[in-house]
Order: structure tokens, then C-alpha cells, then sequence
């Protein structure tokens, strides 16, 4: 049974840094 | 298993979740503190908040454009997905633009997603 981490789940929403 | 989507079969109802700790939940048992405490033991990543500022499901078929404002900065990230794609709502649940759908498919319990909705989402600790 495959068993995948939690962080799988979560969008990576990384914001443009601007500066 | 439920077919249809091409979302990832780790959103399919009884998936088996690894917590940062080790714990292992099923997806549909996750709650806030699971992803908080998680992002807490992690040293690469940190929970941000993103909030639902606009949701545009009008142009493509079965596809929604979700744009958030993300973190402290109130950066503005849009992404495109498939309108059963489940995000994680802070003290809410799993949440899709098409809940019916995202049940249908995945059997994931899902409520509707909605402009304003404050969504769990993940940056990197140092942007460096």
C-alpha cells in the first residue's frame, strides 16, 4: 500500500520574490 | 478505485498520509493541525495562507482558474486546475470548486470552494 507524504497534498504557492 | 480524474491518487478517499511526525492518517481524516504541526517539524517548508480571491471556471472545460492572495505580502499566484482538485480550507476541510465532482471521483468528502476561503498552502522557509 502506497503511502504518500503529507506535503503531497498541499499546493506549492511560491510568490515572485520582487526584491 | 474511483476513475475519471486524472488527479493524483493520493487525493482518492483512503489514501494513506504520512505526517512530519511519522503518524499516518487517511487523506479524508487530515485536519488543520496535521499540515501545521507537520510544516513545524519540517526545515524546508512553512505553511502560508492563501486567501481565494477570484475563481473563473467560465472558459474551460472542467478546468477553474484560482487566484490567491498569498502570505503576509499578499502576493497574487493564479493557478489553473481540474475544477475536482481539493485544497485544504484552515479549519474547514477539503474544499473544490466543484465539490459533486471531487466526491464523485475521488469519494473525498468536499465542500465548496469560495472567494475568501483561507487555503493551506506551502512556500519554502528561506527564498534564498
Amino acid at each position: 500500500v502506497p503511502v504518500f507524504p503529507w506535503h503531497s497534498l498541499v499546493p506549492f504557492l511560491a510568490p515572485t520574490q520582487s526584491d | 478505485a474511483p476513475s475519471g480524474s486524472s488527479l493524483p491518487a493520493y487525493f482518492i478517499k483512503g489514501s494513506i498520509i504520512q505526517l512530519a511526525d511519522g503518524e499516518l492518517k487517511h487523506v479524508e481524516d487530515l485536519k488543520t493541525e496535521d499540515f501545521i504541526q507537520s510544516a513545524e517539524i519540517s526545515s524546508e517548508l512553512k505553511i502560508d495562507s492563501s486567501t481565494v480571491e477570484r475563481i473563473d471556471d467560465s472558459h474551460t472545460h472542467n478546468f477553474a482558474i484560482v487566484q490567491f492572495s498569498v502570505g503576509e505580502h499578499r502576493a497574487q499566484v493564479s493557478v489553473e486546475v481540474q475544477v475536482e482538485y481539493p485544497f485544504f480550507v484552515f479549519g474547514q476541510g477539503w474544499s473544490s470548486c466543484c465539490p459533486d465532482r471531487t466526491t464523485q471521483l475521488l469519494e473525498l468528502p468536499c465542500t465548496k470552494l469560495s472567494v475568501g476561503d483561507v487555503c493551506i498552502s506551502l512556500t519554502l522557509k528561506n527564498l534564498r
